[in-house]
């Protein structure tokens, strides 16, 4: 009985994305002041049991936001690489 | 192209309809 996954079920995949998005914009800055976009960006961009499960679990929220933040600072190390 | 300017990862705004990787110029 997860509300979250009730709301979820009749959308478009593409409204599943927004939503999720729209429920985890707010939750990054408490694990990452910067880039809360392109985190909640990166996080949305998943299989949505991906989002789903950091919204579920804080601890897999700092996780998976470091993730993200470790992955963007290798892109942007090889971008200057280049 | 705009590959340039927009990149991977999509960045979500609160509001903005989320298009993701349709965001990127591939």
């Amino acid at each position: 009985q997860d509300p979250l996954t009730t709301t979820l079920a009749p959308a478009s995949p593409q409204e599943q994305k927004q939503m999720l998005g729209e429920q985890l914009f707010p939750l990054i800055p408490a694990v990452h002041p910067t880039l809360t976009g392109k985190i909640t960006g990166m996080l949305t961009d998943t299989d949505n049991s991906e989002p789903l499960c950091v919204l579920e679990t804080p601890v897999s929220l700092a996780s998976k936001a470091d993730e993200a933040v470790t992955a963007l600072q290798e892109k942007e190390a090889a971008q200057k690489a280049k | 192209s705009n590959g340039s300017s927009i990149s991977w990862p999509p960045e979500f705004h609160p509001g903005v309809p989320w298009k993701g990787l349709q965001n990127i110029d591939p």
